[in-house]
């Protein structure tokens, strides 16, 4: 067996099915051998599982299909049945089923059909902090193995999960560190109302945002970042909204205003007003998301749903466009940062967990993406801006901190984040915060 | 002795190696060229986790290994924190 990541740090769980769109199935049936999955793990174990009717669960069930959000696309029927994410908040604990599988339920069985038991038992080994074992008759064997469903729990898992949460009846508690989430999450009552929404992309376990916002037309921004309307931000102390190098220049944007750094540093006169560089951007414009120079020398800026173009000052006609004619989904509401990526000068556009990259000939995002950011390895995820800058290298911004990031290993040089401030606009420690950032 | 017929390795076989962590999948996107080494490993760990004969080569058990239907987690996670006990 083997363990990964966290366990739980309390033993009754609690787990919720939160898919309505199942036609193929009798929701009956699915919910019933969903528990009798949970039961095999609780029948080894300190654990119980309740089932509840909350978006607050510790452990959700969701049948998906294709791209589902998560950067771990299904692919219809066949080869990947489910996949399910280790403990931790957000979305850890969580069990995707591909909807377009022929599940079986309630111990049907058929050729080409596949148990749901079967596979929602191994899918909760892994919300449970199981991951895959190579002993061929062990539950978490990665490959689909018929089973009866009142079979015993196979030795290696159930020494696995004893490990975890200790044996039903023995006293200690096991070795592991526990996980303990930073705030208890509360368990309300079945009267939640089904259609409460919940929006996860900018939930992380180091976040200080609450974990869950009901809201899904105002997605969460980040929690640092203050709305700037009018006052001109102080760069020793903020995060940006966007960075690029434009005509050879940097220039990093914060709400409504621009600063420009040539080669001996900030030119004087600025913070400047974007509106005042750049014409015809929304009046109501309270920020800019992500700005990049394309490389035919056109300038884009990303707002919202909307890109603009621009030739120099001007901006071309027929703009704004919405961010589905370049092919990215209807439910992106905004970008995080674009960039020409100097190790192969291909485009690749960043919003919350997921990066595309765009065929530049045709303007589109190419086929095979979204990808999952995990694969820009230690920048997280929901970034601010990216640009890469003069030295060749690709930098990643995020709060008031930045990674320099190695191409070549395709992970930042060093993991510890450094100070806008002091690296870009040369603050000093201690003059950071307060007026406008003089050095 | 008659030389054994090597099949080549196509896109998809790379795919489903990085899919499931037997390669890393930062070659996404750097698609820096790989060595036969490291695929054959590659294979080779596929085939001990898969309980096959571990023969490095893309043979006919691998292809109805790769065939099968199975969970969406990696097999191996260069993540941290992932620990294997001794039995």
């Amino acid at each position: 067996y083997t363990l990964q990541g966290q366990k739980w740090h309390h033993v009754n769980l609690t787990w919720s099915l939160r898919t309505r769109r199942l036609d193929k199935v009798d929701h009956g049936w699915v919910r019933s051998d969903l528990n009798r999955a949970f039961q095999v793990w609780s029948k080894y174990s300190k654990l119980t599982f309740r089932e509840v009717n909350s978006e607050s669960a510790d452990i959700l069930v969701f049948f998906e299909k294709g791209y589902h959000g998560d950067g771990y696309p299904f692919d219809g029927p066949g080869q990947v049945l489910a996949h399910a994410f280790f403990p931790g908040t957000g979305r850890g604990g969580d069990a995707h089923f591909d909807e377009e599988e022929e599940w079986l339920v309630a111990d049907k069985t058929s050729k080409d059909g596949t148990s749901l038991f079967r596979v929602a038992v191994h899918e909760f080994g892994h919300s449970l902090g199981l991951s895959h074992s190579s002993v061929q008759d062990a539950l978490m064997f990665p490959w689909y193995q018929d089973l009866q469903s009142d079979f015993e729990l196979p030795n290696d898992d159930r020494i696995g999960i004893q490990v975890l949460y200790g044996a039903k009846d023995d006293k200690s508690w096991g070795d592991i560190p526990v996980y303990r989430p930073t705030s208890q999450k509360p368990i309300l009552s079945t009267t939640v109302p089904a259609t409460t929404a919940v929006t996860r992309y900018s939930t992380m376990a180091s976040d200080t945002t609450p974990e869950y916002t009901t809201s899904r037309t105002t997605p969460p921004r980040r929690p640092d970042v203050a709305v700037v309307v009018d006052e001109k931000p102080d760069f020793c102390n903020t995060s940006f909204d966007a960075v690029s190098i434009i005509r050879k220049e940097t220039f990093f944007f914060k709400g409504k205003y621009t600063w420009r750094l040539g080669t001996k540093g900030l030119y004087a006169g600025y913070p400047a007003l974007i509106s005042r560089l750049w014409y015809n951007l929304p009046e109501n414009m309270t920020q800019v998301d992500a700005v990049y120079e394309r490389q035919d020398g056109k300038i884009v800026f990303f707002i919202g749903r909307n890109y603009y173009v621009f030739d120099g000052n001007n901006p071309l006609p027929g703009y704004p466009k919405p961010l589905t004619t370049l092919g990215l989904p209807d439910e992106l509401d905004h970008v995080d940062a674009a960039v020409v990526w100097g190790h192969n000068s291909k485009t690749y556009i960043f919003s919350g967990t997921m990066y595309w990259r765009c065929d530049d000939e045709t303007n589109q995002m190419e086929l095979d993406y979204p990808r999952d950011m995990s694969i820009w390895r230690g920048v997280g995820y929901n970034i601010d801006a990216a640009f890469q800058w003069h030295d060749g290298a690709t930098y990643f911004f995020k709060n008031r901190d930045f990674w320099k990031f190695n191409d070549l290993r395709m992970r930042v040089e060093q993991e510890e984040p450094r100070s806008i401030g002091e690296f870009w606009f040369n603050c000093t420690a201690t003059r950071s915060g307060g007026g406008n950032g003089d050095r | 002795r008659r030389r054994t017929e090597s099949t080549p390795i196509y896109d998809d076989v790379h795919g489903y190696l990085m899919k499931f962590g037997y390669l890393p999948e930062s070659d996404l996107e750097t698609g820096n060229l790989r060595d036969g080494n490291q695929l054959q490993d590659a294979l080779r760990t596929l085939q001990t986790f898969g309980n096959i004969p571990v023969t490095g080569k893309m043979d006919a058990a691998t292809k109805e290994l790769m065939k099968k239907p199975r969970c969406g987690v990696p097999d191996l996670s260069p993540a941290a924190g992932q620990r294997r006990t001794k039995r």
